[in-house]
């Protein structure tokens, strides 16, 4: 059956949607079979993969309104991997699930593929309302991109303590999968001082992987593609490539 | 009398504090009196600049309570540049300010110093609810930083519409002061491409200058300094002073 996993972190610009769309891309290059939902409204993981944000007929909003999930997958250029996209309906269910608090709304809505897919990742918004709470809620597993800089270290805590609080409510099976260290500069210490602080804070809770500041990641999404059809040579594609076995490799042992 | 600048983009890591911090020492350095209004819950241009972030009694929430501005203001090792620090008491403003719509609390809590500064700078949260709506009611002027990515895009159009609902209501002599092109990489045609689709989009409201990404601009925060005074040489050092008289130059001919 599926594992579920679910990036987190309120922060912008962190490097959600860039992880979210190249551990798809890799796991799905190492014969994974993957679906990755874009479930903000931004639509990043929609566009960044080279597809138009759906309307309220398709998509993530489709999903949640108990469209048939098997109608609103998309093949991408990797095989082994599908998306369903999203687009700016979305962000209408942040207060339609508010006035009646219902968290299980995404979880229920994947049942039916979770014996199709090996893994299914979720993109959510940076916020904590209820559209990263019903994505928190579906998820096992979460994923924490944290960037190598000063402020990124920040919203760290509140970010853990929200996860206690998912954990201690609707979804008791939710595990912190790690903490993935972003977006750092090979040539200044600051990097390695952010990393050496995370690491002590939060042992053995780090993935050994560390992905470089690398052009290509932000290229690539402009081109519409992942990392690894844009440049597989460069660090951006590699460091997702050998995430992906990491992650893998932790899977098997558990 | 003072002129207030708001930082603005909804979108998270963009280089708001940056800028707030950097344009505000740059024109301090340029002999303008500058007061920096931190006004964002996570208190980045408090700790940037190297300041324990307040409790309710100090600080941008003791400002919007009340308390008198000349007794919350902080010199910093700049001449001409003080700060309002910030702390996460400011985030209880946003479910108060909510209940009872007050947008005009920031502005009238500034009044007393405006015929003091020649600048005040207002750095906000990333979101579009009422510290921010405070926040562009005080302003007459707003930049928008815009970093040089392919999703850094989508988000202008719904910032511009925010911002003719706050001209058409609350606040008619807001204006844009214009668009700042940052984290732009020499290395690559992805800077100069999104610099020329905004440019065709906004003409004439974008700043000549653009901020290369540099390092020493991630590091400087981490020093509790602003980039000129942690590496006047570099080029993100370099680059903010010449955006300083960039400013200022305009405002001379306004
Ligand atoms: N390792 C990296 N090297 C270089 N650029 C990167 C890297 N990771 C992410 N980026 C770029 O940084 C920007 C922010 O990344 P991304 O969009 O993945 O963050 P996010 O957390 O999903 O943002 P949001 O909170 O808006 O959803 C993007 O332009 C992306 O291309
Ligand atoms: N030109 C630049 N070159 C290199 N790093 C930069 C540049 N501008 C900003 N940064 C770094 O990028 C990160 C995000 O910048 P910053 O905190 O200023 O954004 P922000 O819009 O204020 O974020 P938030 O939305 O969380 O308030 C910071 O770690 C900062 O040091
Ligand atoms: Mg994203
Ligand atoms: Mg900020």
């Amino acid at each position: 059956t599926a594992k579920i996993l679910a990036l987190a972190n309120q922060k912008g610009g962190v490097g959600k949607t860039t992880t979210a769309i190249n551990l798809a891309a890799s796991l799905a290059m190492l014969e994974k079979l993957v679906l990755l939902v874009d479930f903000d409204p931004q639509g990043h993981s929609t566009t960044g993969l080279g597809f138009p944000k759906p309307d309220h007929r398709a998509g993530a909003f489709a999903l949640m309104k108990g469209a048939p999930v098997h109608a609103l997958m998309l093949q991408t250029e990797v095989p082994n991997l599908q998306v369903i996209p999203a687009g700016k309906d979305l962000a209408q269910l942040e207060f339609e699930l508010y006035e009646l608090p219902q968290l299980q709304v995404l979880r229920d809505s994947l049942r039916p593929v979770m014996d199709y897919y090996e893994y299914i990742i979720i993109d959510p918004p940076p916020s904590l309302g209820m559209i990263t709470l019903n994505a928190l809620t579906a998820a096992d597993e979460v994923i924490v991109p944290m960037p190598c800089e000063f402020f990124a270290l920040d919203g760290l805590a509140e970010l853990m303590e929200t996860l206690h609080r998912i954990q201690g409510g609707p979804n008791p099976r939710l595990q912190l999968g790690g903490i993935l260290l972003t977006m750092a500069e090979e040539r200044t210490n600051l990097g390695a001082a952010v990393a050496q602080e995370v690491r002590q804070a939060f042992p053995g809770k780090v993935f050994q992987t560390m992905i470089p500041r690398n052009i290509r990641l932000a290229e690539a999404p402009s081109h519409g593609k992942p990392v690894a059809f844009y440049d597989l040579k460069s660090k951006g594609a590699q460091s997702y490539l050998s995430f992906a076995r990491e992650w893998i490799e932790r899977d098997k042992h558990q």
